[in-house]
């Protein structure tokens, strides 16, 4: 979801 | 994952080892019964490493991964979270408590109150976010602390007589790795639909903007080959 695309970067 | 952030991790992953490395000599060093002239030069003159913008780097990883045991992502993602936190507290450790390690560090010149930093990014953070959750805005708050964490070390750069190349090549690593990322953005804006993350991008941007006038003086001391020297 969203959610999770965004936080795939360190 | 595409090259332009593979490139970013690696050149961030470098700073960190660089960093590393620079402690391990400063420690082998004084280990030495007899210091020999380059350790005498590194254990007299400051490492010009600066505390502050540790343990600035030490809270953006603390509240920037802190899904890292509730979200996983990739056994590579979460290996790197590791190995940032770890290396950035241990290297805030090193510098306040390791007997050998301290003596490098010159706190009368380190002096920016850091403090000034995360009060207004906490509050911005507050302020502009994507959504208002506690994990968000801690982590929002992680973009703009790291935007504005290396200004402690910039400053103190401008007061070391003599930077040695090792804390030089830490700083270019530590911008370059931001700059690769910026790139990366770019990159996924163009190739996954939705893409949008203003408040990622123009962080990211402002951190970039920040290295510039050390990418100048860096580039022209390695075209010139001279000791790099930053203006007071």
């Amino acid at each position: 979801d969203e959610e999770q695309v965004m936080k795939d970067e360190l | 994952m595409n090259i332009f952030r593979l490139a970013g991790d690696m050149t961030h992953l470098m700073s960190v080892l660089v960093l590393l490395l620079k402690i391990h000599t400063i420690k082998s060093c004084a280990g030495k019964s007899y210091p020999c002239s380059l350790c005498f030069i590194l254990l007299e003159s400051s490492s010009g490493i600066s505390l502050k913008t540790q343990e600035l780097y030490a809270l953006v990883f603390a509240t920037r991964y802190l899904d890292i045991f509730t979200d996983f992502i990739s056994v590579y993602n979460t290996i790197m979270k590791l190995i940032f936190l770890g290396s950035s507290f241990s290297i805030v450790w090193y510098i306040r408590r390791h007997k050998i390690v301290r003596r490098s560090y010159d706190k009368d010149q380190d002096t920016f109150r850091h403090f000034f930093l995360v009060l207004p990014c906490l509050l911005l953070a507050l302020i502009i976010n994507e959504k208002f959750t506690f994990k968000e805005v801690l982590w929002t708050f992680s973009l703009y602390l790291e935007a504005v964490a290396i200004l402690p070390q910039l400053i103190l750069l401008q007061r070391t007589r003599n930077i040695d190349n090792l804390t030089g090549q830490y700083v270019f690593l530590l911008g370059a790795y931001r700059a690769l990322y910026i790139l990366n953005w770019i990159y996924r804006y163009f190739t996954e639909p939705h893409y949008v993350h203003w408040i990622t991008w123009i962080s990211g941007l402002v951190q970039t903007l920040l290295y510039a006038d050390f990418f100048y003086y860096y580039f022209s001391s390695l075209k010139n080959n001279v000791k790099l020297k930053l203006p007071a």
